[in-house]
C-alpha cells in the first residue's frame, strides 16, 4: 500500500459520499445525476469483487471492498426505489445506451485478459467498464447544460481519484520488480482521459468564476 | 507470477 493508493481510495470514497450526501442534502433529489453511470459502477464493483470471499488481501482492502458495494447499491436502489428520489429522477435526459457499452466491455473481457478463467474475466470486464461507466453521467451533464457544484465535485474526486491510481501504479512499477498490471493501466489511463475534458471545463468555470458549463 | 493472480487494489 503507498500514498497514492491510498489517497486515491479516499477521494474515491469521498466522490460516493458526495453523491449519497447530495440526494440526501438536497432533500432527496437526484437531478444531473446519471442512475445508468450508478448501475454501471455498482457492476464494477460487483464484478471486480468476486475474489472477495476467495482472496484475503488485507482488513482494509476486503472493509473497503464491502463499502463499495453497499454504498454503489444504495444509490442505485436509492434512485430506482425511494418515492422521492425516483421522482427527481429526469429519466427522459439520461438516455446514453449503456447496453452497448456494456457488451462492449464483455467482449473486449473475453479477448483481453491475463488468464482464461471465470473470476479473471470478470474482473478485466470491470476495469474496462469503469473506464466508460462515467460517460451516460458526462453525457447527461452535457445536455443539462449547467452543472451544479455537488454534482461538478462527484465528478472532480472520481477524476482525481483515477489520477492518484495512475501515479499509484508508475510509483509501484519503478519500486516493484515484475509489476505488470497493464489492462489497468491503460484503461485507467483511457478512464482519465474521459475526465480531462470535464475537468478544463470545470477549471475554466473556477477562474473565470463562472458557472459550469459543459459544450452541449 | 504471483502478482498475476491476487488484485490486491481496490
Amino acid at each position: 500500500m503507498n500514498i497514492f493508493r491510498f489517497a486515491g481510495d479516499m477521494t474515491h470514497l469521498m466522490s460516493i459520499l458526495i453523491l449519497l450526501l447530495k440526494i440526501y442534502a438536497t432533500k432527496s433529489c437526484a437531478v444531473g445525476i446519471s442512475l445508468k453511470t450508478q448501475e454501471l459502477y455498482a457492476l464494477v464493483f460487483l464484478t471486480r469483487y468476486l475474489d472477495q470471499f476467495t482472496d484475503y488481501v488485507s482488513l482494509y482492502n476486503s472493509v473497503m471492498k464491502v463499502v463499495f458495494i453497499a454504498s454503489s447499491l444504495a444509490i442505485v436502489w436509492c434512485m430506482r426505489r425511494h418515492p422521492l428520489v425516483r421522482k427527481s429522477y429526469d429519466k427522459d435526459l439520461d438516455t446514453f445506451r449503456h447496453q452497448y457499452v456494456l457488451l462492449a466491455c464483455f467482449v473486449l473481457a473475453l479477448l483481453l485478459h491475463e488468464i482464461f478463467t471465470f473470476q479473471e474475466v470478470f474482473w478485466a470486464f470491470s476495469i474496462y467498464l469503469e473506464a466508460v461507466a462515467i460517460l451516460p453521467q458526462l453525457v447527461l451533464l452535457q445536455r443539462s447544460g449547467n452543472v451544479d457544484n455537488l454534482t461538478g465535485q462527484y465528478v472532480l474526486f472520481l477524476g482525481a481519484y483515477r489520477g492518484l491510481y495512475i501515479i499509484n501504479w508508475i510509483y509501484r512499477y519503478f519500486t516493484e520488480d515484475h509489476f505488470t498490471r497493464w489492462i489497468a493501466c491503460v484503461s485507467g489511463l483511457v478512464q482519465t482521459a474521459l475526465y480531462a475534458d470535464f475537468f478544463y471545463y470545470y477549471y475554466l468555470s473556477w477562474k473565470t468564476n463562472t458557472k459550469l458549463k459543459l459544450p452541449a | 507470477d504471483a502478482n498475476v493472480g491476487i488484485k490486491d487494489e481496490l
